[in-house]
């Protein structure tokens, strides 16, 4: 079971439509895929289908030790399941910072996962934030996913993320998490500042960023507003094929170490 | 002297681009103004040209009681002052949060500012999130700023920061601002998605709402990473006119109290 955060404290640059749907098309290629969402705006949990509620969240077993396990829901696709946020998630912040471990008390938490129903992935959708929700994801994942927007702020974003946030808590033996992957998403070829983007990020980046690449299309923005993923959605758009695209290198990746 | 507080918990709905090109076209009319950015990425740090710097930013003040004084620098344009912001800044969240006053902790720092200069409006650029930098903003703020970006999840998370963050806060007595205004930001004409985000704002909120709506055009995506605001980058252009129309629309708005 690998545990993979998606990650990038810039907003709206598309971790959750990435978590939504890499997640879907690995559960439509036979993988048990966990999603979390970190969330406490809940983007992921809303577009899966599920109402935020406050009773079923991170919170529980973060604070009260409740297990695990009992937060977490079947979605209507088969082998996706999800562990839904809710607005209360945003209260774990100031408990934990008043508490010494807070890094590690997610990754606690988490353990009870790898002996539960053989799961594959563990797919954590983070906040756009440097927080404790989104560093405790850095400091628990195996891998980190950064979804890189192709605007001007994206390349800044990229370099906060891995060269300050990762690097640092990698020095001081918070996290071990490796950065797997850089996913550039809403692409509008028209631009240049977009192509420019791209150009730099694969020039520094040339290993880790995937070539897949994801199309800017109106159609994964409307997905989440009729609660389905973008392979029921449009099976047959530019943003399903870009998703299935996307999973498969994910695969191929995993197969070549 | 009036202290405008943009914020919206979501990721990338415009809140750095308005604060960044209201503020520009206030300054073009002669209206003088201080942008504070409030969020570690300093995104209106770079777009208003100046390097993040781990000795200016509000992290002194906040922390060490430094005066704020020393903290705001000009810009390039006349009239248009900043507070930058730097990474440094989002260790704040973790010292006020161990300390009781964390609501109240900014407004004291900024008290001094009403005393400075003659400022005629203070614009505040929040992180995308729930914490306390954001929720500072908020306790701060004579008004508040809502941009709203015309995509699904942009109806969520205005009821969440309308809703739920300040609303709680006004009850507990921590926050007087009120919700002056929702700017639509992002709109695609071509989307129904966004035909019928605007319409659900505008039912819900019919004297909130600005009539001024901003369009997606690349130029706004472009200008930051030309150091420049979208008056001095594209003057002629649809984005520019939009936010001179918004800078109008504010004042008029202001009169007619
Ligand atoms: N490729 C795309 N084409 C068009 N719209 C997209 C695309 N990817 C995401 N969107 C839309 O853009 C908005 C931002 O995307 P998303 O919510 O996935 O980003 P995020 O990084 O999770 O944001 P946040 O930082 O707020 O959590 C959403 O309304 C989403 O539906
Ligand atoms: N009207 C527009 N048309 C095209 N691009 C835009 C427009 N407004 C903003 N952008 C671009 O979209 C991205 C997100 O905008 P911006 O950074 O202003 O949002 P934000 O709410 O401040 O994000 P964050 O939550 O990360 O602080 C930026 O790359 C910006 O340049
Ligand atoms: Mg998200
Ligand atoms: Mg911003």
């Amino acid at each position: 079971m690998k545990i993979i955060a998606i990650a990038n404290q810039k907003g709206g640059v598309g971790k959750t439509t990435t978590a939504v749907n890499l997640s879907a098309c690995l559960a439509e290629l036979g993988k048990r895929v966990l999603v979390i969402d970190l969330d406490p705006q809940a983007n992921a949990t809303t577009a899966l289908g599920l109402t935020p509620d406050a009773d079923v969240n991170l919170y529980h077993p973060l604070v009260e030790d409740t297990p695990v396990e009992e937060q977490i829901r079947e979605t209507h696709l088969e082998n996706l399941f999800l562990l839904p946020a809710a607005l209360q998630l945003a209260g774990v912040e100031v408990v934990l910072a008043q508490q010494g471990n807070h890094h590690s008390r997610l990754k606690e938490v988490l353990a009870p996962l790898t002996e539960l129903d053989q799961l594959d992935y563990v797919i954590m959708d983070s906040p756009p934030s440097l927080g404790i929700l989104m560093t405790s994801a850095l400091a628990t994942a195996d891998d980190l996913l950064v979804p890189v927007q192709c605007e001007f702020f994206g390349i800044q974003a990229l370099a906060g993320i891995y060269q300050e946030v990762l690097a640092s808590m990698q020095e001081a033996g918070l996290a071990h998490a490796r950065l797997e992957g850089i996913i550039l998403t809403m692409y509008d070829g028209r631009t240049r500042l977009a192509r420019s983007v791209i150009e730099e990020v694969r020039s520094h980046f040339p290993k880790e960023t995937y070539k897949t690449i994801i199309p800017r299309t109106v159609r994964l923005g409307e997905a989440p507003s009729h609660c389905k993923t973008i392979i029921e959605y449009d099976p047959a758009g530019v943003g399903a094929f870009a998703y299935r695209a996307l999973a498969d290198e994910f695969i191929q990746r995993r197969r070549e170490y």
